[in-house]
Formats: structure tokens, C-alpha cells, sequence
């Protein structure tokens, strides 16, 4: 199972759709700071469906829509799409005879979020359950952020041992 | 579960045993469980880098501490190895020689893993098979550029 | 007591204001206070890089986060100028154009203030009037070595 | 008052005595992962009257003594000594008149430090009285240790409140 690429619109600052092409196994991401890498990562956890707004460095889930800029005025809702090349058979389940498997979720201000897989609506549990068992997730230990460094150096004993029991 | 929790605990400090020399270029560290009940012990990363003779990890640098998580974080990783991975600045507090052990790494892990890296170290970027440029060349609106390692090294430089 | 916080508020609030836009080449920041009774009100961040419209600083990028720290320290440090002011990697995670613009400030900082800094970034180093060398030849044993500009940029990436 | 040198002996990694020459007002510090730089900024509050071994990232008072490497035996004692030029009569009190102050720390493991002023022994209070109205101290905002960046960042509104206090 392969990321193949990445869509965000409305997505943070990412306001106009934007499709990231993901080939190859070793892609780097580059910029300066405050253009957009980390919202990337958080577009990420966001469609495989992070509930928490504090693990989206944000006050409330709203505040992955793109809230405007100087010369832009705020959109009302936030969409991302991961397409995924399924053709090893990687995934279990209902949808491992899919050649290609697409994940979508969207979210309007009032905090309703609508997913799709393979642009079907369904519930968000149906796109946790697709990653049973792939070691992906949005606190899986497939998604190192930027403090994911200061937070295991920073862990008391009784932390760290609960960093453990999450990875099990 | 007891069993459980003694299984993960010993697969990944038997995987944080061996990344930790690969990473440091030498040196050793393993994770040691304080207290008597299983159910109940901490986890204490005990780690030493090559040629000196500390114990625990507070008197290491800065470097070394992230170095030292970097180890662990991809031992953990490695229990449940997903197919693809992304990381966010995990070099920044390296230097140079510790980038490029750290990049040498990336490009084995890459072998069964799709790595996806954020990164401002030039040495990082040269092991990339693709580069993603992200600008806000409107302020506020991010979008991408294509670039390749020149490009970028002169990108990030603006 | 309540004259004296609210002194000490307002002058780094207002040296706040002004060193943010120094180093982020545009944009505004100030300070809130937060709660009725000055003696129990907390204080808040507010900063706003240049082009965008965020208020508060969590949706901020992890380096415009630094910067942003940087300018409240260095307000923080101006209430009561020391004679010299030590800084250990405080440009880490800044990017080259944010560096340039830090290192200046440091320029200008150091006509009235001896500044002692370690740094690992290349245009940090360049802006010295002195570069102190520490190595471990000999592993967990420091000593000093002379550097020029060149010279550092050749041992660091050893 | 001006940094003339700072001396070390035995401090952390600094097993053997060292001068830094601390000339002209930008001095940058530079060297790999872990050769010492941030122990010399421990070495600088250290000397200046630091008490806790927590901000000189230690479990003991005693960590700052050279604990040994692969090669050399631990030693006994540590020490740090830090040289004014005071020509332009920068501190107050009894030693205005000095063109040159020199304060300097010893400590053995048993956890008892002595402190000199012009090579003469003192209190510690000594010394933390010479910084009075300078702005100097172990924890004044003269020091920008390696996560003073992120302790302002992650900090709630009540303990920012209480960097200003500390401050003022
Ligand atoms: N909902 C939103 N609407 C508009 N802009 C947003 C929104 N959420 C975050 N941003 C902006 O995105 C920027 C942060 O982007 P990001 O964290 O991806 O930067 P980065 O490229 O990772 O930078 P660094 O190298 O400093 O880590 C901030 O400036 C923030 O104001
Ligand atoms: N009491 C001691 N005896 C011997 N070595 C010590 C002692 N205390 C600390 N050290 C060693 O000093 C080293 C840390 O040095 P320091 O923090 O100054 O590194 P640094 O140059 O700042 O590196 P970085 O660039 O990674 O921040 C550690 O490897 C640690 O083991
Ligand atoms: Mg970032
Ligand atoms: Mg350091």
C-alpha cells in the first residue's frame, strides 16, 4: 500500500486545491519557515481522522479551514484526499481487491466532518478500520511531528511506558 | 496484559540496542523498566554515545538527546512498520556528521518504506529521489514549486 | 505589587512590538493581559507574521514560533541590560532568511552588549568577531581550538 | 564590566583546565553534537551561584564534576572562574574601584562549594550581591539556555506571567 498523493484545498494555507505528487520511497519536502510543510503532516492526521483540534496545534477544529490572509478572505470548509496505489494487496478487508483506494474527509465551520473511501461517503470509523493492522493511523508511530523529538526526551518513566502501550 | 506489555517492551529495546550505534557511530543504550510490578514500571532510556560514560540521558546534549529519540522513535516504529512514514524537522538539532548517519539510515529504511521528510539541512535533501518545494509567495496561500537539490539549496537560502 | 507589573508589562510589551517587525521583516505582535485583577491576570502572545491573520500563536510554524520567542526574550532581556548576554542555539529553527535577519540584530545588539553565542548555522558564524573551537578529540575530554570562518564550517561537518 | 576569560577544571566534560579568551563583543561558540559548548554556558551559572541541579541538567549538585571517560578516571573537584575587565566601573560597592574582578566556584563531591572574589574567600551571597543592578544572575534573562525558546512557546498565560515577575 503506497501514497500516491496527497490533495488538500481549504486545508490550513493551503486555500486553492493543491495535488502533492508522492513517488518514489524518499521525498523532501522543503521551504521556509511558515509556508506550509507542517500543515502538510497535519492534513494528513487530519483525513485519517484526528479528533483532537490540540494535536492540529489549533483551539478547535475549525481552525483547519483556511481563516484568510491579507489579500484573501476565509473559506468555508476544508477538504483532503489521500489516494493510495492498493496493487500489492496491502490493505484487508472489503477494499483489498481495489487496484487504487482513495480516503476524503471535508469539514465546514460547524464542525461537521463527512468522509468518503473510494468517494462513497461512510462513517469515520470505515477509514479507521481500514488501517487496522497497516501500523498507520494518526497517532501511530508512522507520523513523527515536531516535537515528537522534545516530548520522548521530556517523558518521566510513567510517560514514556504509556508511549509503549499506545504503540502495542 | 502483562505478556503484551513484556513483548512490546523487549521488541523495541532489542531494535533501539542496535539503531542507536548505527545512528551515533558507535556507543550503546538500552531501556531499563523501574519498579517491581510489570503493570506498573516506568521506562527509563539508558544511553551512552561513543566514548563517553554517562548513564542517564540528562547530562547529554542536545544533539545527542535527539539523536538518542530518534533511535527509540524508529524502534518503535519498527513494531508495527507501516508503509509509509513521515517526519517532521527530525534533524534539526543534528550536526553535520550526525546528518549524515541519519540520512544513511533514511536511505535503508526507504527500501521498504516510503519516507516523507520535512527538512531545512541541505545534507538531507541531497538523498532525496524527489523534492517537494513549498512557498508562500502570496502571503498567507502556500502552494508547490518543483525543484531540484540546487534549486532548493537557493530556495531556502531566500 | 500592581504599579510594578504593570511598569514591567507595559515596557517589554513595548519593546515587544518593536523588535517582532525587526525580525520578521514586517508584521505585529503584542502582549494581553488576561483576567480582571492585574495581580492574577496571565499574559498572552499575540503575533501576526507578515501577510497573514492568525492572532493567536498556536497555529503558528514551528520557526515562526522561535522568532517569536527570540523577540520577547531579547524585550525581556532589555528591562534590565546586562553587561553580556550568552544565547545557546537560539537559531536553530530558523531558516536562512530569518537567520539574516537575527544575525543583524545581534550587529546591532552588540554595540552595547557583549554577546556570547553558540550556533551550529553558517551565517551566525560568519558575523563574529571571534570563533571558539571546542572538539573531543579525545572522546568525552573537551578542549578548545582556534577557528577561523573557513575552519568552522570544515570542523563542524566533520 | 566586560567577560575578560572564563576558566574551567574538572567542570562536566572540561576535565582539563582551560582558558577562554573572551575578546570583542560577538563571540560565536561552535562545534559538534556534544563537545561541550553547553557546558560551558553551565559552567557560567554554575559560577554565578546556580543552586539547583535541575537547570544545570543534573540530578545532583555533583554532576558537574568530570564523572570519567572511556579513557581518563573521574577527579574529585570542579572548578570555574570568571574574569571582569571593571575599567569602566560598571559594579557597585566595595570592588568599583578594581579595574579587574575574578569570582570563582569550587565544589568537591560532598556537595560543599566554595566561592572566591579576588581570590579571596566568600559567601555566595557575595556574589550574588556583586550582580545586584547589573541584570547578571543564574537566571536572569542574560542567559538563553538551549529550550529557553520553547519554554516561552509552551507556556500558559499564568507561568508567563511569572517569566515577567522573575524579571522585574
Ligand atoms: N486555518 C488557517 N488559515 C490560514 N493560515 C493558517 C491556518 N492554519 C495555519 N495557518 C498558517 O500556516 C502557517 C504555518 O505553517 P507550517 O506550520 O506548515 O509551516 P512550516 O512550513 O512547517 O514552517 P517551519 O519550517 O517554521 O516549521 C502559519 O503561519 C499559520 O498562520
Ligand atoms: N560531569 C560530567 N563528566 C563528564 N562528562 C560530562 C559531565 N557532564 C556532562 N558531560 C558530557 O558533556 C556532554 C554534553 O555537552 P554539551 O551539552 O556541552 O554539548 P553541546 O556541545 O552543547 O552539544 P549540542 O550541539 O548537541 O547541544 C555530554 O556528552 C555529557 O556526557
Ligand atoms: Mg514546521
Ligand atoms: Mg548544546
Amino acid at each position: 500500500m503506497r501514497l500516491k498523493k496527497i490533495k488538500l484545498s481549504g486545508f490550513k494555507s493551503f486555500v486553492d486545491p493543491i495535488t502533492i505528487p508522492v513517488s518514489g520511497n524518499l521525498i523532501g519536502i522543503v521551504g521556509p519557515n511558515g509556508c506550509g510543510k507542517s500543515n502538510i503532516i497535519d492534513a494528513v492526521r487530519w483525513v485519517m481522522g484526528e479528533s483532537s483540534a490540540k494535536h492540529l496545534r489549533g483551539d478547535s477544529m475549525a481552525d483547519v479551514i483556511f481563516s484568510g490572509s491579507t489579500a484573501r478572505k476565509p473559506v468555508g470548509k476544508a477538504s483532503v484526499e489521500l489516494i493510495f496505489d492498493n496493487s500489492d494487496g496491502g490493505v484487508s478487508g472489503q477494499y483489498a481487491a481495489y487496484a487504487e483506494i482513495s480516503i476524503r474527509r471535508e469539514a465546514g465551520r460547524d464542525g461537521q466532518s463527512d468522509y468518503f473511501l473510494n468517494r462513497t461517503r461512510c462513517r469515520r470509523k470505515d477509514i479507521t478500520d481500514l488501517f487496522l493492522g497497516t501500523g498507520l493511523g494518526p497517532h501511530s508511530y508512522s507520523i513523527l511531528e515536531q516535537n515528537a523529538v522534545t516530548r520522548i526526551i521530556e517523558s518521566k518513566p510513567e510517560e514514556l511506558r504509556s508511549f509503549f502501550e499506545e504503540a502495542a | 496484559t502483562r505478556t503484551r506489555f513484556r513483548e512490546t517492551f523487549d521488541k523495541v529495546n532489542s531494535g533501539f540496542q542496535t539503531l542507536f550505534p548505527r545512528l551515533f557511530g558507535g556507543g550503546q543504550a538500552h531501556l531499563e523498566l523501574i519498579g517491581e510490578e510489570l503493570l506498573e514500571s516506568g521506562v527509563r532510556v539508558m544511553a551512552r554515545p561513543p566514548g563517553k560514560r554517562n548513564s542517564t540521558i540528562h547530562l547529554l546534549s542536545g544533539g545527542e538527546k535527539a539523536l538518542t529519540a530518534v533511535s527509540l522513535l524508529f524502534a518503535l516504529f519498527e513494531l508495527n512498520p507501516a508503509p509509509f512514514c513521515l517526519l517532521d524537522e527530525v534533524d534539526a538539532p543534528l550536526d553535520d556528521a550526525n546528518v549524515v548517519r541519519y540520512s544513511q539510515m533514511l536511505r535503508a529504511l526507504s527500501e521498504k518504506t516510503q519516507l516523507i521528510y520535512i527538512t531545512h539541512n541541505k545534507i538531507s535533501m541531497e538523498i532525496a529521489e524527489l523534492l517537494v518545494g513549498v512557498t508562500m509567495s502570496e502571503p498567507g496561500v502556500s502552494r508547490l514549486v518543483a525543484v531540484d537539490v540546487e534549486e532548493a539549496l537557493e530556495m531556502v537560502a531566500q
